[in-house]
């Protein structure tokens, strides 16, 4: 273990930590500094695999997946507001059974940085290329995990981050190249993967249909509709955010000459992460909606519209 | 930038503190600006220059590294439907037909398993961040296939 990583408290947590925490930068080149935070398993280290946890956008912190997912503490809110929260022993942390770390990746997320700005502009293929380049360099700083078992996890964008650093792996392997990580597998959780199929097609009105959330009258229609456009394999639906909370199923059946729609569906109040919850900030009210232009500029475009607004913040009655 | 439904106050607060920072070796705030949970700038400028992310997963399964794709069923953001859409267009052989899988004895998800190693698991319930709505769950999926565990 380097000099100078492990951590020795952390402000906040009153007690002692669960296992060692190693945390800390890797240059992977020339003022690219990457940020790690690696928890030690609390089950056996030797044995136990190493998982390398990365958080999605692009551009996500993986210190959400700390603070906010599986990390070894749970944060209790700082009381009053805005002071340090308190931290508790998570009792369904991931490393209960794992080693794992935390990579703020690509250089400029989170406490990853480089003072030469134009590094900041990068991709799928050079954030695969340095994310290999930092494990690699990572494991000889701790060489006693290299022979591990090793393991990429992580969500939403990560579904991209992961298929491409795994490849870069392999491809050592394929080289002939002397593996430099014992790799195992991987784990993508709500991951990208196609574009189209996430985003712009008709799973996302089938999701909608299933969960309730339109009418069986609206989704027939939706399918009609989607027949009229003479595109029967693929439907051109686009879920946008017009504004905050606001959610916007438009069909272009002809995206060519750019004339939406068929049909506009808002769903107002919605928590589009996770449908049945409430969204941690409130809506805003339905006046400020209208001063940004974009609840106004609505009904030109809107032929069949239904709003389903979350009754528990009390829009229903508010509703158009 | 940040969604209004995503909580990001206690680990803007935490990781803004510089004792904080100190403690886990984080440059300060005054040399490399300030924790963010999404850095906007490279949200807006980041290249996908990748791809479908199918022929990746085709290299790698076939290749004999083992896959667990997993979705929290209440996430609109990539939904499931999605997701077992691309899962199917692989053609894999099913090996383990849909089947419900429990948490003392509570239905947790269903999942299905096909060749070549790949799972495919749903977690009742849960959002587009599967362990933090559903944190038992999580870490017992999470146990069992890193275990080798039915």
């Amino acid at each position: 273990i380097p000099e100078g990583v492990l951590v020795t408290h952390l402000p906040g947590l009153n007690g002692a930590f669960p296992s060692k925490h190693y945390s800390g930068y890797v240059e992977i080149e020339s003022d690219k500094y990457l940020f790690y935070y690696f928890v030690v398993s609390e089950r056996k280290p030797k044995n136990d695999p190493v998982v390398l946890w990365l958080n999605g956008g692009p551009g996500c912190s993986s210190f959400d997946g700390f603070v906010n997912e599986h990390g070894p503490f749970n944060f209790e809110t700082g009381k009053p507001h805005g002071s340090l929260p308190t931290l508790h022993l998570n009792p369904y942390s991931w490393s209960k059974v794992s080693n794992i770390i935390y990579l703020d990746s690509p250089v400029g997320v989170g406490f990853s940085y480089s003072k030469d700005q134009t590094k900041y502009v990068i991709g799928d293929r050079q954030t695969a290329i340095d994310t290999y380049t930092f494990l690699v360099m990572w494991f000889e700083l701790y060489p006693e995990f290299v022979n591990n078992p090793f393991y990429i996890a992580g969500e939403s964008y990560a579904g991209v981050y992961i298929p491409t650093l795994a490849t870069n792996i392999i491809q050592r392997i394929n080289d002939g190249v002397e593996p430099e990580i014992n790799f195992k597998g991987y784990m993508v959780g709500n991951g990208l993967t196609v574009p189209d199929i996430a985003f712009n097609t008709d799973v996302q009105v089938l999701f909608l249909h299933g969960m309730g959330l339109i009418s069986d009258n609206l989704f027939e229609d939706i399918q009609v509709t989607c027949m009229m456009g003479n595109d029967t394999d693929k439907c051109n639906y686009y879920l946008s955010k017009v504004a905050k909370n606001r959610i916007l199923v438009t069909h272009v059946p002809n995206p060519a000459d750019c004339q939406p729609s068929h049909f506009s569906l808002i769903i107002d109040g919605m928590n589009k992460f996770n449908i049945l919850e409430p969204c941690y900030h409130p809506p805003k009210p339905k006046a400020d909606m209208k001063e940004n232009g974009n609840w106004t500029s609505m009904p030109s475009l809107v032929r069949n519209q239904t709003v389903v607004p979350n009754d528990f913040a009390g829009l229903w009655t508010n509703s158009e | 930038g940040v969604d209004d439904c995503l909580n990001d106050e206690v680990a803007t607060t935490w990781l803004n503190n510089e004792l904080v920072r100190q403690a886990i070796h984080a440059e300060p705030v005054d040399m490399i600006g300030p924790w963010v949970i999404i850095s906007e700038n490279i949200l807006h400028n980041y290249q996908k220059d990748a791809g479908s992310m199918i022929p990746y997963h085709t290299k790698l399964t076939t290749a004999g590294y083992r896959a667990l794709i997993f979705s929290g069923d209440h996430d609109m953001v990539v939904p499931f439907t999605g997701t077992q859409r691309w899962i199917k267009s692989l053609g894999y052989e099913i090996v383990d037909e849909w089947r419900q899988w429990t948490v003392n004895e509570q239905v947790a998800g269903i999942l299905q398993e096909y060749d070549h190693e790949l799972t495919f698991l749903t977690i009742k319930g849960a959002g587009h961040r599967v362990p933090n709505s559903k944190p038992k769950e999580a870490l017992h999926f999470y146990t069992r296939w890193l275990d080798r565990e039915p």
